[in-house]
């Protein structure tokens, strides 16, 4: 464990708790796209098969479980909790999702580091953890008035992968054979797909305006 | 070689 892999898994958990905090108080999910939620559900369900079988350490343990536990709960949430779900715009939120998923699903068949079930299948998670943003940056470009959580949410989710670049440049520098294409590769296109975010959210900033993406 | 592996990452 190093600091730049820890900062990125406590900006990645308080991303989560943003949103959590959202959706729990204000009993609202406005702005907040069920197609990107459903997306990191299947990430985590994708990569943390291993929770049974191989154990690292209590922090790693939990840390999936929460992970695993808040993704799940957060697209109950959207789906089915009576207050929440009307707060949801179902019009808008319409990227097809399904389109990210097949396409990862081959990429990770044709391009992994070992053929068998778990790595394949973590392999995808990785690929769909890339581009699970997409529909959530989609409906923020539509929904003009983004809320200050929402835009909270957003950041922290791009930055903690951010904090793990840095992670796997320590590592490839401190560890003999730390090497990871695939997982590097997969991780820089996801933190490039928030560039444009990240200037307009700065921009907002700087300026004290309220964020607004241009449609 | 054997790779250390970063499945110990989340």
């Amino acid at each position: 464990m190093n600091i730049f892999r820890l900062a990125g898994d406590m900006t990645h958990l308080a991303s989560v708790l943003v949103l959590l905090l959202k959706i729990h108080t204000i009993k609202s999910c406005a702005g907040v796209s069920l197609k990107t939620q459903e997306l990191y559900a299947i990430v985590f369900a994708t990569r943390y098969l291993d929770i049974f079988t191989s154990f690292y350490s209590i922090y790693n343990t939990l840390m999936k479980l929460i992970f695993l536990g808040s993704s799940f709960s957060i697209v109950w949430y959207m789906r089915y909790h009576k207050t929440v779900r009307r707060t949801y715009d179902r019009e808008q939120d319409t990227f097809r999702h399904w389109f990210l998923v097949l396409p990862c699903l081959l990429l990770a068949l044709l391009i992994h580091e070992k053929f068998t079930f778990l790595e394949v299948l973590w392999t995808f998670s990785l690929y769909l953890e890339a581009v699970a943003i997409l529909p959530q940056l989609v409906l923020l470009q539509r929904t003009r008035n983004i809320d200050n959580l929402t835009g909270q949410y957003v950041f922290l989710l791009g930055g903690y992968r951010g904090f793990y670049i840095l992670n796997w440049i320590y590592r490839y520098l401190t560890e003999p054979h730390f090497v990871h294409w695939i997982t590097w590769i997969a991780g820089l296109v996801q933190t490039l797909l928030y560039a444009d975010f990240f200037y307009y959210y700065f921009q907002s900033w700087k300026n004290n305006k309220k964020l607004q993406l241009p449609a | 070689w054997p790779s250390s592996s970063s499945k110990d990452e989340l």
